[in-house]
This record gives C-alpha cells, structure tokens and sequence, in this order.
C-alpha cells in the first residue's frame, strides 16, 4: 500500500482538525498527532460521513474530503470536552 | 441529529438580506429562494420568520438572520476560500451581535437548480439556516444537515425536511399544530409518529410485603449478577451490593427490572454466564437470556435445549439452582436432586448445550451442603455459597466433601435482618439427629 504523499497528508490533518476531527495544533508545544491518533480521526470522519471505516486515506475518503461543505465544524469541542471532562474527574 | 445546546427564546424571528451574490441569480430570486429555505424550517415547528429591511451595514440593525454573500475574509474570523471547499457557514442563536447570521462564499456560481458546475443556493440556505436555529451537523442519511453539498431540490415549493431534521427542530421549539407529521395518515409520508403517545403513567406500586417477609428467607432463587447479590422471591427481589449494603429494605418488582420476564410466575434460579456476561433465568421449563436487563429476542427457549436427562432418562422440566464454580469455571445446574456439569467456554453462540459426560451425579456429592438448596452462588475468594430456607453454608473454594459446614442466618448477614432472641436449628445435611447451636 502506497502511503499518502506528504502534502496529502498535512492537508489531511488539517482538515480534520478543521473539521473538529482533531484537535487544533497547539503552536507552544509544537503538537504532533500520533499515528493512531490521526486514524482514529479518520474513521470517525469516515463514519460521520457514511463511507467505510478504513482508518486509511484511501480514494474515498480523499472524495469525501474534496467535496464541497459548509464550514461549521461536525465534531463541536469534542477534545475540549474530553480534555475538561479528564480534568474534573481529576 | 445533533443540537448545538443554542435556541432562539422566541418564536418570532426577523431575518435580512444584506448583500447579493455577484453570480447569475437575480436579487428577486435570491429573496425567493432565501424565503422558501426559512420555511422548510417553519413548515414543521412554530418559528415565524418576518422579513426586515436591511440598513444596508453590518451595525446592529437587520434582524436576528442577516444574510450575506462575502468573498474571503469577510471580518468575522472564518474567511472563505474561493471556489469549492467551503461554501457557507452560520452562526447558533445566541445574544451575540452575530448569533443567526448567514454568509455564503461568494467565490461560488450560485444557482436555482443547476447542473454540477454551479451550488444550489436553496439547498445551501436550508442547511445554514439550520445552524442559525441551533442545529449541528447530522451524521443521519437523508438529512439536509450533513455537512457535505448534496446538491439540488427538484422542486422547492414541494420540499419538505426528513424526518432527522424535523425531529431535531421540534426537539428545540416544538411541533407547529398542523404540521404533517402531527396528523397521521394525512399525505404519503412513511415516517413513524414523530412523538409516540407515552404509555400509561405507571406509578410506583410498593409491594405489600411485610417487614418480615425479606427476613423469613426460603428464596426462589440467588444470583450474584456483577458482583451484587440478588434474592428473588415471588415476585420480588432485594438486592445487596458489593459491599454487603441493600439498595432497599423495600423489594423491587422483578418484571420493572427485567425487562421480559413473565408476570405471575416465579424465578426458580439466575445465574451470570462467564464467558460474556449475558444473565439467564430458569422459570419452569424455560429459560431467558438477557444482555443486561433486557431479554435477548428469541428467548424464552425451552430447557430441553440443555440436554440434561436423569439418571432414569427422563428430560428435565425445571431448574432449582444453578452457579458457575470458581473453582474450575465450569457451569452447574442441579434438580431434584441431581446435578450437571457445562462447559461454557465452548458453543459461545449456540443454544443446544451438551452438559459433560459422567453427569448427572447426585447432591450429596456437595458434603455437608443441603441437597436441596433453593440456588448456589460464588462470592468472597471463590467459594460456593448454598442457600436453604433462611440459612446459607459456604463451600470453601475448591473445596467438596467438607466434613462439617455450620449454617449461618441469611436474613440476618444479608438482608439486614436484626437477630432472633432465640432461634431454632436446622437440620445439619447429611446428618439430622445431630444439632447445632449455630447462633
């Protein structure tokens, strides 16, 4: 399996960061997603969006990513939430 | 659907068209087409939207949806990007100064129904507006609120929202009263009743049972479901929970727990399958299967799908008591009796069971244990626990044949029962004449 290019790739994870698919960058800490982390991302994309649940940048997803939308986030502060929701189980 | 957590307090909402798409569609068509999209939301819940003129600024005037058409950055933090990509966004209700506002990327070639070259602005608008009354985006399929370009309507005038969509407005502001979904029969739509009329209030009916009737014991049967203790009587059942504390010193119906159980009959054992967890009760000669408190459809089954036959032959009509054994992990059933042996780990999925060769056997294995128990459970380290009348005698793990098990009060070390001034004995299993001062 031929893995994306790089340019594919960052546009990728800005779209699902966009998207609310992943959490924004954080430029103070300089933020690298996990592998498994941006798969993760890309399955619930794939699944929000009806397609299959590959986990990979396959035809379909980079379709669906090239469609046009509107651009109000699917996943509303999904990882704040989470991240707020840790912190006072805390 | 999805709610944003954002609604309009009011019903009357104003709306305003500050600016014009620079693409083929003429302003009088725009107006039309912005109108209609409002009302597919208004068709189905009680929103009146009222049109305002614009002042022509982006100042406080124009309404709570102002509408306008921008190219790029259009000043309010979410800019555009040219042809495709993105084409609209608007913002939840709210008492910000752009709560309910409509943008359009302007970059694109809006149309009325036109071919894949162009967006459909009706469509478009229907979504945004959707946003602007509080909706999220839908994950459903067919929903005018997916996020993606779903192309044109073939009609607008007939257009009519799906059901997830209208199940997510009339969620913030309620059904109007002559919306179609609220007349069933009326028109073609297949869509179920949007709200089914709830069932019959059914109030709390306390049992009439009697203080004494948890401390008296002889229970139809105990289980140890999930580390909780549960005793069935009747139609009734007291629970302990992990640290030895009753939920309630009042019993609880077993039908408003166990969802599809029969009503009028009694529980004669539970137990809780090792392998995945799954709940089955024996009443009679049948048994349930139930993923947590609900009955797997299928169910009940006959008990013949067991195998168990006695050591005369005969089939096995009803269970007295059934446990898995730490010891070993194995799965027992015992009536009138005698006792059978399942290996569980195998047939995950199948409902014919085959108990183990050389069974069955007779209760008196089980020294110093009463050969007729009302049920066995596992607890503490691994050990067996036999109920009888209102005593229980514990079998240490692994342990079989113990040579003598002194019997304890169930009411009193599980079901909180204050201690008798004085008590009679039970009968020692095994050996009758012999008595004991167990308390």
């Amino acid at each position: 399996r031929a893995s994306p290019d790089p340019n594919q790739y960052s546009r990728a994870v800005d779209w699902l960061s966009r998207y609310g698919y992943l959490p924004p960058p954080d430029p103070r800490t300089s933020k690298l997603q996990t592998k498994e982390g941006i798969e993760q991302a890309i399955r619930v994309m794939q699944r929000f969006g009806g397609i299959q649940e590959t986990g990979l940048m396959d035809k379909e997803t980079l379709k669906l990513m090239s469609t046009p939308r509107c651009s109000l986030p699917d996943i509303v502060g999904g990882e704040d939430m989470r991240r707020r929701r840790r912190r006072r189980k805390r | 659907y999805a709610l944003s957590g954002l609604k309009w307090h009011k019903t009357d909402l104003t709306w305003s068209i500050h600016s014009y798409p620079t693409s083929s569609v003429s302003q009088g068509m725009v107006d039309t087409l912005i109108a209609h999209a409002l009302k597919a939301w208004s068709d189905v819940a009680p929103i009146n939207f009222r049109r305002q003129q614009s002042d022509g600024s982006r100042g406080e005037g124009g309404g709570d949806i102002r509408v306008s058409f921008a190219k790029l950055l259009h000043n309010d933090g979410y800019p555009f990007d040219g042809e495709g990509g993105t084409l609209a966004h608007a913002f939840f209700p709210g008492l910000d100064e752009v709560s309910g506002d409509t943008h359009f990327d302007d970059h694109e070639i809006w149309s009325y129904g036109g071919d894949g070259s162009t967006t459909d602005l009706f469509t478009v608008a229907v979504h945004e507006f959707g946003h602007a009354l509080g909706l999220s985006h839908s994950s459903s399929d067919p929903s005018i609120m997916r996020p993606y370009y779903q192309g044109p309507v073939e009609d607008i005038r007939k257009f009519k929202l799906e059901l997830d969509d209208r199940l997510a407005i009339q969620q913030l502001y309620g059904a109007r009263d002559n919306a179609e979904t609220d007349q069933p029969g009326v028109g073609v739509d297949p869509d179920p009743p949007l709200f089914p009329s709830p069932p019959p209030r059914r109030p709390t009916k306390y049992p009439e049972l009697s203080f004494n009737e948890r401390c008296q014991g002889s229970f139809d049967a105990v289980a140890n479901i999930r580390g909780e203790v549960f005793f069935f009587k009747g139609e009734h059942f007291w629970r302990t929970k992990r640290d030895g504390s009753l939920v309630s010193l009042r019993p609880a119906l077993i039908t408003n727990f166990w969802m599809g159980l029969p009503t009028g009959t009694k529980v004669d054992a539970v137990y809780e399958r090792k392998i995945d967890s799954r709940i089955i009760f024996f009443i009679g000669s049948q048994y349930w299967v139930f993923k947590d408190t609900t009955a797997m459809s299928g169910y009940p089954r006959p008990l013949s799908d067991w195998k168990m036959r006695t050591q005369s032959g005969e089939l096995v009509d009803r269970v007295d008591a059934a446990f898995i054994w730490a010891h070993n992990g194995k799965t027992y059933l015992f009536s009138g009796g005698q006792f059978w042996r399942f290996d569980e780990s195998q047939n995950r999925e199948g409902v014919i069971k085959e108990p183990d060769q050389q069974y069955p056997r007779t209760n008196d294995l089980w020294g110093g244990m009463p050969t007729h128990m009302d049920d066995i459970i596992t607890w503490g380290e691994g050990d067996a626990y036999f109920f009888k009348d209102n005593f229980y005698w514990v079998l240490e793990n692994g342990g079989i044949n113990q040579e003598y098990v002194s019997p304890k009060s169930t009411s009193i070390d599980w079901l909180r029962c204050p201690a008798p001034p004085t008590t009679s004995t039970p009968e020692i299993p095994g050996n009758p004449k012999q008595c004991v001062c167990a308390f």
